[in-house]
């Protein structure tokens, strides 16, 4: 049979999997497996190669239309441009701080700007208690008003060092140094096995065609 | 009680990243 080679077409924002790896704790195979699920995740509703705020809940949750506090930030974040949408180089970079060797700074800052809700450059008491309270709705978890009060107030006055009613970057560096449990959410072990996961065939397709 | 709130935050499922990888 004659196979006629196509020139591969990328989705818009793709990027050269080797400048990625050179920016991310990512190597380029791993780059590569992220571009077979970032193409899934990408066309899961609208098929324009780009992650709408809609597939990305889908992916997380399998349900479109379920919001969540942190969905939204995290999607957010991770577009970085500020156009509603992330391409590839958005969702490589913005995935690189959970990659389990990504330096800590990074996850504290990332972590740090997903709890400033309203973007001030700090964390407001009245972020924290409305983020408790969102999760504590969503959850099974059934706690009264005045414990949830009690158990913000307990975590302001430990991470508020300075006592002028806000988290400023300094003092959440030395609170989550103090408890590196908080950052437990910043590191997906899954990052480091996404070539088993996520083979590139592509690559093995390409090997074929010039054994054949 | 030694319940930090930012521990309770990270048992929300909206701050779980690993459905991002799972088979659909």
């Amino acid at each position: 049979g004659c196979f006629c080679l196509k020139k591969t077409k990328h989705t818009p924002g793709y990027e050269e999997p080797t400048v990625l790896a050179a920016e991310t704790p990512f190597t380029v195979s791993e780059v590569e497996a992220l571009y077979e699920l970032y193409k899934k995740l990408s066309n899961s509703i609208t098929s324009d190669g780009l992650i709408h705020k809609e597939e990305f809940q889908l992916a997380l949750f399998r349900n479109r239309n379920r919001r969540n506090l942190f969905a939204d930030r995290i999607f957010d974040l991770f577009d970085i441009k500020r156009n509603g949408v992330v391409d590839f180089g958005e969702f490589v970079r913005s995935l690189g701080v959970f990659h389990p060797n990504a330096p800590i700074e990074d996850k504290i800052e990332f972590a740090f700007r997903l709890y400033d809700l309203r973007q001030t450059g700090f964390i407001e008491r009245e972020e924290l208690k409305e983020m408790v309270s969102a999760l504590l709705h969503e959850s099974e978890l059934q706690l009264s008003d005045d414990v949830v009060e009690m158990i913000v107030d307990k975590t302001w006055s430990d991470a508020d060092t300075k006592g002028d009613g806000k988290i400023d970057r300094e003092e959440w560096k030395e609170f989550v140094l103090k408890y590196p449990s908080l950052l437990k959410n910043m590191t997906l072990p899954y990052l480091k096995d996404i070539t088993m996961a996520f083979p590139s065939f592509v690559l093995s397709s390409e090997v074929e065609d010039t054994e054949i | 009680c030694n319940l930090n709130a930012f521990d309770i935050i990270s048992y929300s499922s909206g701050f779980d990243l690993s459905g991002l990888f799972e088979e659909k």
